[in-house]
């Protein structure tokens, strides 16, 4: 039974996709079978992984909204133990139309029935919006890990997320954890940087995980070779950072 | 006749509301009439300039859904020739509510018209999505202006944002225009800004502004003390950037 993780914020480039791309492939480096799916219409977590969305025989928004399995859109990729569902173009589409479709919220959730014991971990990159994919991945999924950048406006909105989480717990899915606040492109130069990490510390305790993802260049530069920053170079801070977190999140998973 | 410029684009992060209010605040100094409307649920453009988006006797949401005139959601700013048409966190309903709508792309633009007298300029800031919301920005707004990070995925994300403009403009607003591409975050220490850099301006060539606006933590920080750049610290790169930013955009407009 794979452990579905959804990777959500509303706040816009906090590092989603990165921590999506850079996690999945890190639990793969540990021996876990892992599928990424990319939610967001910018499909930037397929590109991250050297994808050509051009070439899909079905796609997420087939599954999503033409009730094809989803085990129809899974994709390798050229990393051991690491598959895609990638996002095409139309997935744009689905935003609208799944507001009048009979239980919208719910649509991913009962495609991932299909899939779910097939894997160890399956990691959902959501848009920045609270729109009816990123809904659909909070509903389907066991856990929210939520990226959040050690600046101003990101920290301020982290309220208004942590609320709408507790809606859908209320709601929709009350069975969904949160996995833990991760603090993304810290650094540690700036007093900025560090004020906001420990306001948001000593808010959410141990909710927060000890690793910290530094401002790191490799991490930007990556994506540009269609790799994850262990694959395209792994001394890396940004790299090790993302392998540090994937031990968290594997140690965390043996209490659950 | 107030210019209408929707600062659009959606990526996450690129700097569209830093450039909403260090823009605004810049041609305010300018000796402009300027009206800030925040369009994004986030309400980082509210916050960012010391609005307390609880005490409104009227918002944006009753504008677009309930017909209210946009004159009696409009706030005083602390800064001179600088007023702001906050957002609320009921925004993100309109998001959906729009879909069932007659003519919901173009709400926005009608109300629009019982305040365009009033302005210079007014300037639009988008969330990071081609929802309702920002389509309405884009359909009301005579020009756009589209801040690009010098990073992948934002140079990656542009061929598909200029293919939405185009739907407009064959459509929804045939006279919208490029305001202009404007590089933002620029770090000249690393190849990625430059090489970045270097691939937009070849490909787009004049609608690139010469302005860049560097990666400048005054910039960060000014946000948490309700203050654009220009009235936090004058003399900083990133606050004389954007007044160089208003230089160019006044300097267009007489071209207009
Ligand atoms: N730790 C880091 N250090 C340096 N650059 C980073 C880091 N994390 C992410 N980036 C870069 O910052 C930008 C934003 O990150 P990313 O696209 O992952 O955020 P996002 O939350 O997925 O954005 P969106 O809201 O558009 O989906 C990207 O260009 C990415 O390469
Ligand atoms: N030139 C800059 N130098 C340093 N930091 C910047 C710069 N421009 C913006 N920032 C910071 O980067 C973050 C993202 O910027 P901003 O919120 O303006 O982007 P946005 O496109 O409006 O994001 P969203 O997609 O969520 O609406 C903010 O924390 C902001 O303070
Ligand atoms: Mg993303
Ligand atoms: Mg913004």
């Amino acid at each position: 039974m794979a452990r579905i993780i959804a990777i959500a914020n509303q706040k816009g480039g906090v590092g989603k996709t990165t921590t999506s791309i850079n996690l999945s492939a890190s639990l793969a480096i540990n021996d876990q079978a892992v599928l990424l799916i990319d939610m967001d219409p910018q499909s930037n977590a397929t590109s991250g992984v050297g994808i050509d969305q051009k070439a899909l025989p079905c796609s997420l928004y087939d599954c999503l909204m033409r009730g094809k399995p989803l085990s129809e859109a899974v994709s390798q990729t050229n990393i051991a133990r690491l598959w895609i569902i990638p996002a095409t173009a139309d997935l744009v589409g689905a935003e609208v139309e799944l507001v009048n479709v009979e239980e919208r919220e719910s649509v991913l959730k009962k495609s991932l029935q299909e899939i779910v014991g097939r894997y160890d971990y399956i990691i959902i990159d959501c848009p920045p919006a609270l729109g009816f994919l990123t809904i659909n991945a909070l509903a389907g999924a066991h856990s929210v890990l939520i990226p959040v950048q050690c600046e101003y406006y990101a920290m301020e909105g982290l309220g208004r997320l942590m609320a709408n989480v507790k809606r859908i717990q209320d709601g929709l899915n009350p069975s969904l954890v949160l996995e833990g606040i991760l603090l993304t492109m810290f650094d540690s130069r700036n007093s900025l940087g560090r004020q906001v990490s420990e306001e948001i510390r000593n808010h959410f305790k141990e909710k927060v995980y000890k690793t910290m993802i530094p401002r790191n260049v490799t991490l930007a530069e990556a994506p540009s070779y269609g790799k994850p920053a262990a694959f395209y170079n792994a001394a890396s801070a940004g790299a090790q950072a993302y392998l540090e977190l994937a031990k968290e999140v594997l140690a965390h998973g043996e209490e659950g």
